[in-house]
């Protein structure tokens, strides 16, 4: 009787192996195919992240251009000023040459 | 056969037969 | 003689299988720790991805600045050459009026 029942006991362990074993298997196979997409997604992550160092460039040139004409407005402002004074003063040269 | 197993990641209890905890899908022998 | 050989084989496949689901579940945790790393990684890469859109609206800005700034300075161009030709006409005027 207790040959039979360890018989039994061994046949049910063994197909409970069998059954572990599979799930195991089964589990590999959806680990990879888990794997199979992170790696992807990271692959077009990687793709937009070499956007960055372009955006950088961009972003400093536009940042030098606007330096760049923000000089030259100034300078022009100066000259600008300048020239409205030189009128002022031709201006009163003429009315006094005017009036004399 | 082994008894149940908790996970190390979530410590949910699992059935002896799982290879994945029910709960994180994390493997019986995976650490934390 | 052929029982005892069978309990020999379930005996020996009761182990094979044993060592088989031991061998899959050491291949589940290398893959489940391919696969922290993977989701690790991605972590980081998504905190540098966030960084894109900050870096288009400064790009943004800068343009906008640039742009507002040449338009300023070709203002202030026009002002200066309307500026340069009134001179020109008061200079003329009072060469006439300090020959008169």
């Amino acid at each position: 009787e207790s040959k039979k029942r360890n018989r039994g006991m061994d046949r049910e362990q063994f197909e409970d192996l069998k059954q572990q074993l599979q799930q195991a298997e089964e589990a590999l196979v959806s680990k990879q195919e888990y794997i199979d997409k992170l790696k992807e997604e990271a692959e077009q992550s990687k793709m937009v992240l070499e956007e960055i160092p372009v955006l950088k460039a961009q972003a400093e040139i536009f940042k030098a251009d606007f330096l760049a004409e923000r000089q030259a407005r100034e300078n022009l402002h100066e000259q600008k000023e300048r020239l409205q004074e030189q009128l002022q003063q031709l201006r009163a040269e003429l009315d006094g040459a005017s009036r004399f | 056969s082994r008894g149940r197993w908790s996970c190390q990641a979530c410590t949910f209890e699992n059935e002896s037969a799982a290879v994945l905890c029910s709960v994180c899908e994390r493997p019986r022998l995976a650490g934390k």
